[in-house]
């Protein structure tokens, strides 16, 4: 069934602040950057489905989810 | 495997950590022996040594919180992120955080997490190693529920951390022959019919029930004990073993740290000007427990567990023959026996009187 519109917006809200706690993810604050913020958000699930070994499609997927709602250690995978 | 940028490491071998607090959901001893355990697995893969601190600031310094605990990165309740550790350095460096959020447990259960895994995994930061993507790996940043019995380190990570300390030192220190004439032993006491024979890291067992000698390591048993003792006895009536360090003691029935240890042997009535003793026994016909520091010896009441008056005396005063400081003591066959050096001397209990002197091993039979 397609998911419900909050639900989708819970998980993107979820995803990016995992993203930015162990993918060194940041967000531009402008809202006129959301492409940009969009295509940014995609290279580091890139990185996050790369280092899990998940299919590298940079959507955030069912898969890709599941894997970031893993009990884990609060250190990044990835710094800069 | 991967480490920190700029790979920050301990510049030393000798690497010391504290225990903060404790989770209300173990026992305190359950928590120490998990930690001692953790370290191990690294220690046993690199020249590190880890000695646990009391009091003061350690390198590593081990805590319990939930939320909000004072650093940049708060907990966030149950489940997620479970601990979080600094790279070495000074100050926080070293620090591992455990979040009090989470259900902590000595088992590989479904509904908590085995502290002993988290903590290596943490650990692993404390001295420098980032996360592995090697699944499987002890460094892969996701929990997973595992056998920690016999846990071995994977070579992932062996890998990792060797990459930063190199590899355990080629002459890894041994145990002594059983036979060496000119062996000596820290400490000896008797524990549910058995002797154990203690020296360095090791133990040696002798039992009524094996003709042969058992040799093991401390940690096998006491892990978090695992750097040796300065005297131990043993009462009998309460299965319990008194170990001494240095100026603290442990009660252990069994395998198991009583809760509450250590304590400081000033607990026992000694002056605080003793810092350590020799050697001690338990003569289970009296009750009374002698203990043995430099050339005097204290005898304390097991069952008024007080000090008795009129000590300290000297050990040559009343135990003729015994001249000199006592290594090791053990009370069998109606017998004490004192150790000194790589000789013991058999001395009878009622009259104190020095029986024979023998070589310290003669119990292996050499």
């Amino acid at each position: 069934f397609p998911v419900v519109p909050e639900k989708e917006e819970e998980d993107m809200q979820f995803a990016k602040k995992y993203l930015e706690n162990f993918y060194d993810f940041k967000e531009e604050k402008n809202s006129l950057f959301k492409a940009k913020n969009l295509n940014r958000m995609a290279d580091k699930i890139r990185e996050m489905q790369s280092f899990f070994g998940l299919e590298v499609t940079g959507e955030l997927n069912h898969k890709t989810l599941d894997m970031m709602k893993q009990p884990r250690c609060g250190i990044p995978d990835v710094r800069s | 495997y991967s480490t920190f940028p700029q790979s920050p490491r301990w510049k030393k071998e000798d690497v010391t950590y504290g225990i903060l607090n404790y989770t209300p959901d173990m026992l305190q001893a359950d928590v120490e022996e998990a930690i001692a355990k953790a370290f191990q697995l690294w220690s046993s893969v690199t020249p590190l040594r880890f000695t646990r601190l009391y009091s003061g600031q350690a390198d590593i310094m081990i805590s319990f919180a939930a939320g909000f605990h004072g650093d940049f990165y708060s907990f966030d309740g149950p489940g997620g992120t479970l601990a979080h550790a600094y790279p070495p350095s000074s100050g926080i460096g070293g620090d591992a955080h455990f979040d009090e959020d989470e259900n902590w447990t000595k088992f590989t259960t479904y509904n908590g997490y085995n502290l002993f895994l988290v903590a290596a995994h943490e650990l692993g930061h404390s001295l420098g190693l980032g996360h592995s993507n090697v699944f499987g790996a002890l460094m892969y940043p996701i929990y997973m529920a595992r056998d920690t019995k016999d846990y071995r380190l994977p070579q992932d990570d062996i890998d990792g951390i060797q990459a930063l300390y190199g590899a355990t030192p080629s002459k890894t220190p041994t145990r002594p022959e059983d036979c060496d004439p000119h062996l000596t032993f820290d400490a000896i006491t008797t524990l549910r019919g058995e002797i154990l024979f203690f020296k360095g890291s090791y133990v040696w067992r002798k039992s009524p029930y094996f003709s042969d000698i058992e040799h093991d390591t401390i940690s096998s048993f006491w892990p978090s004990l695992a750097s040796g003792f300065d005297a131990a006895y043993e009462v009998d009536k309460k299965d319990r073993v008194i170990f001494f360090k240095d100026d603290q003691y442990w009660a252990v029935s069994g395998y198991s740290i009583e809760p509450g240890f250590p304590k400081p042997i000033q607990n026992l009535g000694f002056p605080t000007s003793v810092r350590k003793i020799d050697a001690a026994v338990h003569d289970q016909n009296t009750k009374k427990t002698y203990f043995f520091v430099g050339n005097k010896y204290w005898s304390y009441n097991e069952n008024t567990q007080s000090m008795e008056r009129g000590y300290p005396r000297k050990i040559a005063a009343d135990f003729q023959g015994i001249d000199h400081t006592v290594d090791a003591a053990l009370q069998k066959n109606g017998h004490f026996y004192f150790f000194h050096g790589s000789n013991q001397y058999e001395v009878d209990i009622k009259n104190k009187k020095l029986i024979r002197i023998m070589k310290s091993n003669s119990w292996f039979n050499c």
